[in-house]
């Protein structure tokens, strides 16, 4: 449901 | 607090002010300077004469931009990453909008109730096209009040930990974790105010029902306006920004 939120929040610091 | 030495919290103080500093999207100094930088007549009607689509859909564009700066701070902010996914989103998806709305007034300017926006400084006017009035004049009002609290950057770095990490938000499911790291954060602010003699501002900080009530009152135009563009909001708003909020 929370897609983006979810990559983002897994990807390591941006 | 019993459970947290004065190390444990003189480390999340730094912590958090480190994230925010990373994470601040534009500094002080240039928002500062850039402040004579106001969009002229003609700039403000080119504007205005855009389409509703076309504003809301830039509008939209630089709300995401700057919720990504809050992600990445969110992530780099000490306990964020231990609590469970669910919470994490729980706690974006509530407050990322109200991070977004108090870092604003860094980019306000009080004395000709400007804001920066895409390169200038701009007048609630020049927002007519999204059709808004009432909130845009909110949010200038809000960014207006919390200018005169002329919070230092620290004080916005921990005041935005606070805002993002609230136990009270419903469906989290570990709100024992996230309370703990609340009264951190919350002897964090109270004691880096009270080193710097500035404990009166806690009597004057915007109590939190303003800034539900500013986010509410943004999902309730989008809501409106993706009554009338569908489509519009369906292919070519940021993922992200409907995500949060549709």
């Amino acid at each position: 449901k929370h897609r983006i939120l979810h990559k983002l929040l897994q990807n390591g610091n941006s | 607090s019993p459970n947290s030495s004065v190390t444990e919290i003189e480390h999340l103080t730094q912590n958090v002010l480190k994230s925010y500093r990373e994470t601040c999207q534009l500094r002080l100094e240039d928002l500062q300077l850039l402040r004579l930088e106001t969009f002229s007549w003609e700039e403000v009607r080119s504007y205005q004469k855009k389409s509703m689509e076309e504003m809301w859909e830039r509008c939209a564009c630089r709300i995401t931009e700057a919720i990504q700066y809050v992600v990445e701070f969110a992530k780099r902010m000490g306990g964020f990453m231990e609590l469970c996914q669910n919470d994490q989103i729980v706690l974006l998806k509530a407050g990322a909008m109200e991070v977004v709305l108090v870092r604003m007034c860094r980019a306000f300017n009080s004395e000709n109730r400007t804001v920066f926006f895409e390169g200038k400084y701009a007048g609630p006017e020049l927002f007519k096209s999204l059709g808004c009035n009432e909130l845009i004049n909110s949010i200038f009002d809000f960014a207006h009040s919390l200018c005169s609290l002329h919070f230092s950057e620290n004080e916005i770095a921990l005041f935005t930990a606070l805002v993002l990490i609230n136990s009270s938000r419903p469906w989290l499911q570990e709100k024992d974790k996230v309370e703990r790291l609340q009264n951190n954060l919350e002897l964090a602010f109270k004691h880096m105010l009270r080193k710097t003699h500035r404990e009166s501002i806690l009597a004057k900080l915007p109590p939190k029902g303003k800034l539900r009530s500013l986010c509410y009152q943004h999902m309730e135009k989008l809501r409106s306006f993706r009554q009338m563009y569908p489509i519009i909001v369906h292919a070519v708003f940021p993922p992200l920004y409907k995500e949060l909020f549709s």
